[in-house]
């Protein structure tokens, strides 16, 4: 809430010059609760955003007002919008506009402003969903109004893979949350997703995006509902550094162009069907600044959602910007409401008694939940990562309709190991199959805990296809669950379409994402008066709130008191006097015990912030102040200690770990710049700094991905492990996966055909496409095939000639050979034997004439239909049923 | 069936010996070299203005050369990708 008559600020007029400009201040008000939203906002389309003021059905909305009268408004959080451009100058984009966060692929420039052809406003529209300035007389409120808004210009031109890279890495230090309302075509047939380049962007995100604290990409999940297409078939939205987002209309249905799939993890209100449902109100794009074409109601489909997902979540770091990629995953999993969406059928309640949907996720995004709990959330422990066997037993899937296939495995999801998950996130099934028509399969995924989602809908358009090749169908609908025990996979044949012949299973495997402890910690701050200093407890979750329990309950872990435990703020004593001071009189200790300085030393630390390094010695006044004695310990630095041991110095000689004095950090444990040893990330096992990306080696149990310089716990695709050095090492160029070598590739990039374990656009000679994509060799005989029978030559080999599809060494009588089509050619008529068109010999009754052909050597050789003229038979005009001439 | 892919005239290649060493094999085998792609250390965007901007087929010349050359760790010829505004 605000109170209008205390704040002001110089807001540019509308003729203002609007361009890159550094930030402003931020807007806000004070806080007035009580002040309903609509008498807030002076913003002219605000009464329109339904979505932000109650407008819903039932008076429902995100739940917007909380987390601004919070005072969370996205500021010092950046948002890029990947799409077709946006416009810088906007009046109501302006002053958020932030250049760091923009760039212009399609014209290989900086400057992000589409090209006005009237289509291309899509990227403009969904940044004013995010960050549209609050308070002035243009549009609406974007839903995070403070935060900066950057737009990269991808769309606007072809787009390929290293298009793609360099969207999604851009200024990943810099950028918090990259916003993609785009994809593959949603047309109920398409099975696509990242190239390598986009998917080592995705991972590089993650890994080393936000300072390691991993880029969040928000994700629309797919508008493809009129040709019931399946968002699991986009690799983007079925990716799991993806949050996917889906839509509610208005009246908190599903709209006619939602796509239904496991990999959904929440949705947010847009457009539903005209006239019953609003639509998105918004900033519009108007190159020329026209006041009536600056803004829009009419934002529509999952698009629309997206943006309003990544506003919220710049919400949530706002309110803790040290949240990682999988933190914000969490507080969406555990804050959104199944509640305004229940109309809907499909919910179904998962093993740890959460609500989720194949529509909606996890349900409607709750902006007020999702910084409350932000504000409170610890870090998730490390991700683990553990994957099944791959269950290689090729099985048969009959082609009756309703048939279905059933298999299962039984896991322990790697108890014992460091690998080990017994809090799932995220779940994917990795399939390879053969069925035709692709489309008529649903496959289902049933978890120990009974959980049952479904991967994969049927999708009566996809009937062209008849195979899916290490496809990772993503459900995020067993979270929180046990990964341990028997899973269930099953293929059942569930389309209209008529099926002639079975499909194989091929392989499956499922792979675990999760922790091995508890990943659900709230924290309070509590004062700590010995240390100056706030310290972070922390209690396990609510055992009494089924919105918020993951399950598990009673099985709790308190955040270990861990050696780096609490490094931020640890109580330095000894680096400046009046800390000296202040522990001496606070636990009744003596006053330090000081050795003999050398000879120009000086003081310079005087912070808990810095604490001493190894050339830090204390304040010169001290050393005739206090007695001098011998023996301390020799790591501690000339100043002296309070006592005997490493734990007792004044200051370290080299390294602080804790506080204790080391002559070097130990394994695991890197030295800051102020001498004091701090904990490498947890992938690493000797490292040159705190991220994922400053690995020298890798922990145990983790693999150094060579061209990314980061350490995981398995190869992600496109890469295989090398089990000699432990690295991770990227496939060959077109190889979508491969196996103990780069160059032996198991599957290829999409569009690409395999042959000996190498990927081509297209079969090399004497061999054919088969209909999983593999090259098969064709007959000896044969040059170009279609098949491997003898009869199955397209071509021929030189020196052999082509027949009804074998290849022969000569022709038949009756056909002459082509050589340079390598063909037999039936001989012209009357011919008996021939070289191409011309005759050798003739048959009885012909006669070879001086042209090299037979003619009939009587005009009763002629059908009734011809007439005779100087040796052969010609037709008659086609007006004649018979004739003595040509007219 | 598969619809045929769309082939350009650029290149991603990975080039672990970084971004001198890519100038050089740039220069040599007559590519310009657009820099690093995005955030992706070590590789490379070149484009051979030589080479058709859109193909239906990839450059199989193109392919050797790269593929010969021992500082090339990998490389993929680009090729179009439909992606729809939702």
């Amino acid at each position: 809430d605000f109170m209008p008559s205390s704040f002001s600020f110089d807001y540019p007029t509308f003729f203002d010059e609007f361009g890159p400009r550094p930030r402003q201040t931020t807007y806000h008000r004070q806080r007035n609760r009580g002040v309903p939203l609509q008498n807030l906002f002076t913003d002219p389309l605000f009464k329109e955003q339904w979505y932000l003021n109650g407008g819903a059905k039932d008076g429902y909305d995100m739940n917007l007002g909380p987390a601004w009268q919070k005072g969370y408004t996205g500021k010092s959080v950046v948002v890029s919008i990947l799409d077709d451009g946006i416009q810088t100058n906007h009046p109501d984009l302006a002053l958020n506009y932030d250049h760091q966060a923009s760039t212009d692929i399609n014209d290989n420039d900086n400057d992000p402003m589409p090209r006005d052809n009237g289509d291309n406003k899509h990227g403009t529209r969904c940044a004013g969903e995010v960050a549209a300035v609050a308070f002035n007389q243009y549009c609406g409120v974007g839903v995070a109004y403070n935060a900066s808004i950057g737009g990269v210009r991808m769309l606007d031109g072809p787009v390929n893979d290293a298009v793609e890279a360099r969207a999604l890495g851009l200024n990943p230090d810099h950028i918090d949350i990259y916003s993609a309302s785009w994809g593959p075509e949603d047309d109920g047939k398409t099975v696509d997703g990242p190239g390598p380049l986009a998917r080592r962007a995705f991972i590089y995100g993650v890994t080393s995006g936000r300072k390691g604290k991993g880029s969040i990409f928000v994700w629309a999940s797919g508008n493809g509902g009129r040709h019931t297409d399946s968002c699991n078939c986009d690799g983007y939205t079925n990716s799991i550094f993806t949050l996917s987002i889906s839509s509610a209309t208005q009246g908190g249905y599903k709209p006619w162009y939602l796509e239904e799939c496991s990999s959904t993890l929440a949705s947010t209100y847009s457009s539903g069907t005209p006239g019953n449902d609003k639509s998105v109100a918004t900033v519009d794009m108007d190159a020329k600044l026209r006041p009536d074409h600056i803004c829009t109601v009419e934002h529509t489909g999952t698009s629309a959602s997206a943006p309003l997902a990544a506003g919220i979540a710049a919400l949530a770091l706002e309110a803790n910007p040290s949240l990682t990629w999988r933190d914000m995953q969490y507080l969406v999993v555990l804050t959104s409401r199944s509640t305004p969406l229940e109309k809907e059928s499909g919910w179904i309640l998962n093993g740890v008694k959460r609500k989720v949907s194949h529509k909606f996720g996890y349900g409607l995004m709750d902006a007020g939940a999702m910084v409350n709990l932000a504000e409170q959330w610890t870090n998730v422990p490390p991700q683990h990562i553990c994957k099944s066997d791959e269950i290689n037993e090729e099985r048969r899937i009959d082609p009756t309709y309703g048939y279905t296939l059933s298999v299962y495995m039984d896991v322990t999801g790697c108890a014992g190991s460091v690998n080990e998950v017994r809090f799932l996130e995220h779940v994917q099934c990795k399939v390879s199959l053969r069925f035709f028509p692709r489309g008529n399969l649903r496959l289902l995924l049933t978890s120990p805990m009974g959980t049952t989602s479904t991967l994969l809908f049927e999708r009566p358009r996809d009937v062209l296809s008849s195979s899916f090749d290490d496809w990772p169908f993503l459900s995020v609908h067993f979270w929180g669950e046990k990964a341990d025990g028997r899973w269930t996979l099953q293929v059942n044949n569930a389309g209209n379409r008529h099926v002639n012949s079975p499909g194989i299973l091929k392989k499956w495997q499922l792979i675990f994402y999760g922790t091995a402890t508890n990943p659900i910690r709230i924290r309070t701050r509590q004062f700590n008066p010995v240390h100056s200093s706030y310290a972070s407890v922390h209690y396990p979750y609510p055992v009494d709130d089924d919105q918020l329990a993951l399950g598990h309950r009673g099985d709790v872990d308190f955040f270990p008191s861990s050696t780096f435990q609490g490094y931020q703020g640890y109580p330095y004593v000894g680096a400046a006097s009046n800390v000296q001071a202040s522990v001496a009189t606070l636990d009744g200790s003596s006053a330090p015990i000081l050795t003999n300085r050398l000879p120009g030393d000086t003081s310079s630390s005087s912070s808990f912030d810095s604490p001493p390094s190894s050339s830090q010695v204390g304040d010169e006044s001290l050393d005739t102040a206090r007695k001098i004695l011998h023996d301390c310990d020799p790591q501690c630095d000339p100043q002296g200690c309070y006592g005997k041991g490493p734990t007792q110095c004044i200051a370290c000689k080299n390294y602080r770990l804790d506080n204790t004095c080391v002559s070097q950090c130990p394994p695991r444990s890197f030295p800051n710049q102020g001498g004091v040893c701090w904990p490498c990330h947890e992938s690493c096992e000797i490292c040159a700094g705190a991220g994922q990306d400053s690995c020298l080696s890798c922990a145990p149990a983790h693999l150094r991905v060579t061209d990314l310089a980061v350490c995981l716990q398995q190869c992600p695709e496109g890469y295989y492990e090398n089990t000699e050095n432990s690295t991770c090492v990227p496939c060959e160029a077109n190889c979508a996966s491969c196996q103990d070598r780069p160059d032996k590739c198991t599957s290829c990039e999409h569009h690409l055909v395999m042959y000996e374990n190498k990927c081509y656009a297209a079969c090399p000679l004497y061999t054919y496409e088969t209909q999983d994509y593999n090259c098969a060799p064709c007959h000896s005989t044969c040059e170009t095939c279609n098949g491997t029978a003898e009869n199955q030559c397209i071509s021929c080999r030189p020196g052999l000639f082509s027949l009804n599809g074998a290849c022969r060494a000569s022709c038949p009588i009756g056909y002459g050979a082509d050589k340079k089509r390598r063909e037999c050619v039936p001989c012209p008529p009357g011919c008996a034997t021939c070289d191409m068109s011309t005759c050798r010999s003739c048959d009885d009754g012909w006669s070879l004439n001086e042209e090299g052909l037979c003619a009939p050597e009587h005009r009763d050789r002629c059908k009734t239909t011809e007439f005779y003229e100087n040796g052969h038979c010609k037709q008659c005009h086609a007006s004649c049923k018979t004739c003595a001439g040509p007219g | 069936p598969r619809s045929t892919p769309i082939f350009t005239n650029q290149f991603a290649v990975h080039v672990p010996d970084g971004p001198d060493a890519a100038a050089e094999i740039a220069a040599k085998y007559g590519f310009d070299n657009y820099g690093q792609i995005g955030a992706l250390k070590e590789y490379f965007l070149f484009a051979d203005k030589r080479l058709h901007k859109r193909s239906l087929s990839s450059s199989e010349s193109h392919h050797k050369t790269l593929r010969d050359e021992p500082r090339v760790r990998w490389f993929q010829q680009q090729h179009e990708k439909k992606r729809k505004k939702r």
